[in-house]
């Protein structure tokens, strides 16, 4: 009955002086954290008089974190015969299945060195790589380019005396 | 890779305790029934010798439980629990008149007026191994911390409850009198209820 309140407590003894409450999700509605206040309701005070802010005490609710640690889960499988082995089982297969890879290739190579021949191949690389570029005159771009011939500047005579 | 560690097996017991019969007001028989509340025994049989150093339970900030153990240190009880002082008692006034007192000091037609302090009542208190409030366990509220959290020892302000945590909400019992009689409050109920919050005011805390 009174405006804003989710949990209301039986009447209990309040020679007692206290009260054990244990926190509930569904009073969150939701929200990962609410306030709430506290308060406590004499006998003598009536529900419509009561007011909760008046001696209350304001306190966070919150769902709180949550321990993404499976150690407990690891014990269970454990206890219960089932180990969890296939981080062993990969980290022997991966180096095994490469140092196994190398030697086929190796082998591989070797049996099959005498009927390898990569000369074209490599020759033709290499003449792309390193290709004559020739004379000037010979190349695409300037090839009708209108160059006018060198020819020997005119050098006056020198006598001996000068 | 790092092994899951296994630490060392706590000793437990799923024993429930076991009701107990005592003797109250002398000669009235009473069967009582212990009951385990977050990790606190309540109602639990005495010691056949009692123990001073016997630990008790007090509260944290949030009213969570926690176990004090009393340790004597240089001829001194330590951690001891708490005396209530005259927190719980009533106090009284008894008339003498002068044939009982006879003091030599005292007019034949005086009255004497003495004031005592008479204990509660402890039949059922006595059953509770959480360590009473009492307003010398009252701390300051409020923005300015100007306000006393009369009659509340526990929760303090703005503690964080956690989902599916016990916590022990206590107050001062003499706190709640009758205005006509004077008379402490019999029943009382706990409410908790919703604060509107601005939102500057909400708590970002730690998810």
């Amino acid at each position: 009955d009174i405006k804003g309140t989710f949990f209301s407590s039986e009447w209990l003894k309040n020679v007692d002086g206290m009260l054990p409450v244990t926190v509930d999700e569904k009073w969150l509605q939701g929200y990962y954290e609410r306030k709430i206040i506290v308060s406590v309701q004499p006998e003598n005070v009536p529900d419509d008089e009561f007011n909760p802010l008046l001696n209350g005490v304001m306190v966070n609710m919150l769902l709180g974190s949550k321990v993404a640690k499976t150690t407990k889960e690891e014990w269970a499988r454990q206890d219960a015969g089932i180990y969890d082995r296939e981080w062993y089982y990969v980290a022997l297969s991966i180096p095994t299945v490469v140092v196994i890879a190398i030697v086929a290739i190796y082998f591989f190579l070797q049996l099959n060195g005498k009927n390898r021949d990569f000369s074209d191949v490599t020759r033709s690389a290499l003449a792309k790589k390193h290709r004559v570029l020739g004379p000037i005159s010979k190349m695409k771009k300037f090839k009708n380019m209108k160059n006018h011939k060198y020819s020997e500047l005119p050098i006056s005579n020198k006598s001996s005396k000068q | 890779y790092k092994r899951v560690h296994r630490p060392k097996d706590k000793e437990t017991t799923s024993e429930e305790p076991k009701p107990w019969i005592r003797t109250i007001y002398s000669t009235q028989k009473e069967i009582v029934t212990p009951t385990v509340i977050a990790g606190v025994t309540f109602s639990a049989k005495p010691l056949a010798t009692p123990d001073p150093l016997e630990p008790w339970v007090s509260l944290n900030k949030d009213g969570s439980p926690k176990t004090i153990k009393p340790e004597i240190k240089n001829g001194r009880t330590r951690k001891a629990r708490p005396d209530y002082s005259t927190y719980f008692q009533t106090l009284g006034i008894v008339t003498m008149k002068y044939d009982e007192v006879q003091a030599h000091n005292m007019d034949p037609n005086d009255v004497y007026e003495e004031e005592i302090f008479i204990d509660e009542d402890k039949t059922y208190v006595s059953l509770n191994p959480i360590g009473r409030c009492t307003p010398a366990g009252y701390f300051n509220k409020g923005l300015s911390k100007d306000i006393s959290s009369e009659p509340f020892c526990t929760p303090r302000e703005n503690v964080l409850w956690k989902v599916d945590k016990t916590y022990f909400v206590s107050w001062y019992t003499h706190f709640f009198r009758d205005e006509n009689s004077d008379k402490v409050i019999d029943r009382v109920r706990v409410h908790l209820s919703y604060v509107r919050e601005k939102a500057d005011e909400k708590g970002f805390h730690k998810r």
